[in-house]
């Protein structure tokens, strides 16, 4: 089973 | 003061049919360099990222940063309103509550008004530059659409692998199973059709389906469309304007 990641745990806030 | 004319209405029109599905509400930032704005989707998973620079307007000017909040449901039915072949002009004032657009038909000597209230909108601003990416494909945004429209229908993933000669689409799902090889190559008569793949290392990605429909979306804008990708990293799709681009990062789905 495959899980969705979301954005914000790959981009940081600027 | 911002007032930014475009000579025919229907580049914004395309731009916000573009992302106005997935996204709902948005901060355009004005600035000399021009029009940009990013936005993640409900879910959190898509983000959008637009610039449209100054050489896509006939006449731009902005003395000062200005940003717009707009609700895109609301701005895109007034864009419903002008025809495509209008001029569009966009004026702000430096501290607006109001975007005024205006369309004119120079033929008929036909002016259209709108004015659509502006919103105050909190959103994170992510920090999206310097990704590295391990392989860069290019190929017709027509091209793209089809492939997922097509596996869309057996799955809710796509998964896509680069290897260094062969791009691979394959959906698996309950109904059965279908895969696209796309290969590189170069279309002398027609560079549009080409397809390029940079590759330093092989990938392979999954990705939902349904975000991949709201990307397609774009495919109206450019007839290319530039497609990065790195393992355990959002994937890019960009699609280029005259001046600018409309960019999709899609965070991909991962084995648990």
């Amino acid at each position: 089973v495959k899980r969705q990641k979301s954005i914000a745990e790959f981009f940081g806030s600027k | 003061m911002l007032e930014a004319k475009f000579e025919e209405a229907s580049l914004f029109k395309k731009v916000i049919d573009s992302f106005k599905d997935c996204v709902q509400l948005v901060n355009f930032n004005c600035s000399e360099h021009g029009i940009a704005a990013q936005a993640v989707d409900d879910s959190r998973v898509l983000l959008v990222s637009l610039s449209i620079g100054t050489e896509s307007f006939q006449d731009f000017r902005c003395d000062r940063n200005v940003t717009l909040g707009a609700d895109l449901s609301s701005l895109s039915k007034i864009l419903r309103c002008g025809n495509n072949n209008d001029n569009l002009t966009l004026i702000a004032d430096d501290t607006p509550d109001s975007l005024l657009l205006l369309f004119e038909d120079t033929k008929k000597d036909r002016i259209s008004e709108y004015s659509l209230k502006l919103m105050d909108i909190d959103a994170d601003f992510l920090d999206i530059e310097g990704m590295q990416y391990d392989t860069t494909i290019t190929m017709p945004s027509a091209e793209f659409a089809k492939v997922v429209r097509d596996l869309n229908q057996l799955s809710d993933s796509l998964n896509i692998l680069v290897t260094k000669d062969t791009v691979k689409f394959v959906a698996e799902g309950d109904i059965g199973s279908g895969s696209v090889i796309v290969k590189p190559h170069t279309d002398m008569d027609k560079p549009d059709d080409s397809v390029k793949v940079e590759l330093d290392k092989p990938v392979d990605l999954t990705f939902g389906s349904k975000y991949l429909l709201d990307i397609i979306k774009g495919a109206g804008l450019s007839n290319q469309i530039t497609i990065k990708l790195s393992s355990e990293t959002p994937a890019l799709f960009e699609f280029g304007l005259q001046s600018g681009y409309l960019q999709f990062f899609l965070a991909p789905k991962f084995n648990e």
